[in-house]
């Protein structure tokens, strides 16, 4: 299971440093292997990003939404490796401002047809990405229901 | 395998018997806060066998049955369903749709079923296990959680790799 | 020191109690005093609240735009029995959804004449309650500047 | 008391002299992610007499100056300076206009000036004492913290009543 280890870290290390490209347009992100090996058990993941324009970082020191998206680029980067069915995000795009919202809808999409997502959201152009649109609310009762929107109904 | 449909009944703020239909592309859920959105994604989490009560947001696992409400009494049971679409075989058993069920009772009591029969947690857990949807999976990404990836430790990370590879 | 601790604790629920009702329109919150007392050092804090329609809730059975708004209206609870002569929010408005953000924009602008106030925000309901805008950006070397946005020029 | 303007040089991302100038009601920050927004609440809380280097997000006090990008080299020095309206005569000086003014060298040496005079940290920390302003108030709340205020512990939550009354 080593070998597949490696290939399976080497693989979602490639993607990893696409797709962070892609969603900051440009910059650099690498996952390096830390520590003795061979044994897996003693080694470790590190996580070097590097914005456009900016110096390669500590993570600490990224702002709340160079963070929220590096994080996304990770987690679609094991998507696209290791794909899993569906997925479910809850408002992972509340750190973002309104560009990167529009950049995390282009990459919802583009992994349309791999994988059903359904995504949680308070933001605009992270709903106007979606086929399908429920809202959720408190009845007089207090309790919740859903129902469909159409999709036309959306404010632009 | 493609998710169906899922319905809850007296699942945390859903007293009532509700039903969402998944297309195969993005579906996406708004509301206002405190409308019950994330307990949606609880309630997936939760039928796939969750057992920590801590990520299911509760101090006991009674805390998933709807306590009530100003304008309706407390109910004594928690029931999620989920269907799938099976066609194309990738869950282990031989049926073209599969709908998991799982219940909970106030007195503690809890039921699982698979397409109508009464199994055990292990059988819902293992019948996810390589589809990358289990329980510790990266498939559900918890509201305020989407950072925790990069702050997990080097070790926890590996760990990924690992049900990765 | 115990009278004056008792005094200022009964003002500041007395607040939270009525800035949740007027954020939340409708609902119960109050702090409570627990622990046996007399001495300070043994007695906490309890928050306990109650959105409209809902029953007395645990803390952790919140949403996440539950708590963010009841903790905006404990902290300007806080400084509304002992004013701070300047406040700095970072992002406090992230959680909330377009209606919540109306309600602490309108917070905020009640709060004008007691208090200086800077909102770091990306919400435009949140923009649109300030006197002054100023927008960073980074400039092609890497670096933030610092540009002052006229209100006439911000999107409706 | 009133904050009249915010000067900052080689603080974190901003190389450059910059200033910026408050008004009486509400002052708005906006840019994208990544700009230097966080950076400019840091830069308070800094001048006011910061100690923690976490509350500042860096793993070394060192991390407040300027790192270098790819356009332009590190510095060696971050400086802040923070001039307040004292014509209602809040803070206990003989001034109208007060200026705190902190500094940093690469070497690890720190200043601290109040109107152009050296003084210590702990005359900056005096200024402010009793005007809830100081380094563990409730008056600066960074990104991502307005939950702490509800789920710190029942102790923590007396504290803050101490402080107030
Ligand atoms: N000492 C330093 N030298 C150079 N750049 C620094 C330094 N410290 C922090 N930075 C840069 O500042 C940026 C973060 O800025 P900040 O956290 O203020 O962003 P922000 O505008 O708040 O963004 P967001 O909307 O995502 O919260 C990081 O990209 C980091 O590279
Ligand atoms: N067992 C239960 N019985 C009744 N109501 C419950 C139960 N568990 C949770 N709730 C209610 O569900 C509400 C929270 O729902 P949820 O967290 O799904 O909101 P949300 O739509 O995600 O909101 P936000 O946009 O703020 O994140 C709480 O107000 C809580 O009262
Ligand atoms: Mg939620
Ligand atoms: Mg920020």
């Amino acid at each position: 299971t080593q070998e597949l280890f490696h290939k399976s870290f080497q693989a979602v290390a490639r993607q990893f440093a696409e797709l962070y490209q892609e969603l900051f347009g440009g910059g650099v992100a690498q996952l390096r292997l830390v520590g003795e090996g061979p044994d897996l058990d003693s080694l470790g993941v590190e996580v070097m990003v590097q914005p456009p324009g900016k110096k390669l970082q500590h993570l600490d020191l990224l702002s709340g939404g160079e963070k929220a998206l590096a994080a996304i680029a990770l987690l679609f980067a094991f998507l696209r490796e290791r794909p899993a069915p569906f997925c479910v995000l809850d408002e992972i795009d509340s750190a973002l401002d309104d560009a990167n919202v529009e950049r995390f809808a282009r990459l919802l999409q583009s992994f349309k047809g791999r994988l059903q997502l359904i995504v949680i959201t308070h933001r605009q152009g992270t709903m106007s990405a979606a086929d399908a649109l429920y809202g959720v609310s408190m009845n007089g009762e207090g309790t919740s229901q859903l129902f469909s929107v159409r999709l036309a109904d959306v404010p632009a | 395998m493609q998710l169906r449909k899922l319905t809850m009944q007296g699942f945390k703020s859903f007293a009532d018997r509700t039903q969402i239909v998944f297309e195969p592309g993005i579906t996406a859920i708004v509301g206002p806060n405190g409308s019950g959105k994330s307990n949606i994604a609880d309630a997936v989490r939760w039928v796939l066998g969750e057992q920590s009560v801590r990520s299911l947001r509760g101090a006991h696992m009674e805390d998933v049955i709807f306590a009530g409400s100003q304008g309706k009494r407390a109910l004594g049971l928690a029931e999620v369903s989920l269907t799938i679409d099976n066609s194309d075989g990738q869950l282990p058993v031989p049926f073209t749709e599969v709908t998991v069920c799982r219940r909970l009772h106030r007195s503690g009591e809890s039921e699982y079923l698979i397409n109508q029969t009464p199994c055990r947690w292990k059988d819902v857990v293992d019948l996810f296990l390589d589809t990358g949807v289990g329980r510790d999976a990266y498939a559900i990404v918890s509201q305020g959680n989407v950072e925790a990836l990069l702050s997990a430790s080097p070790e926890e990370r590996r760990q990924w790799f690992e049900t990765a590879a």
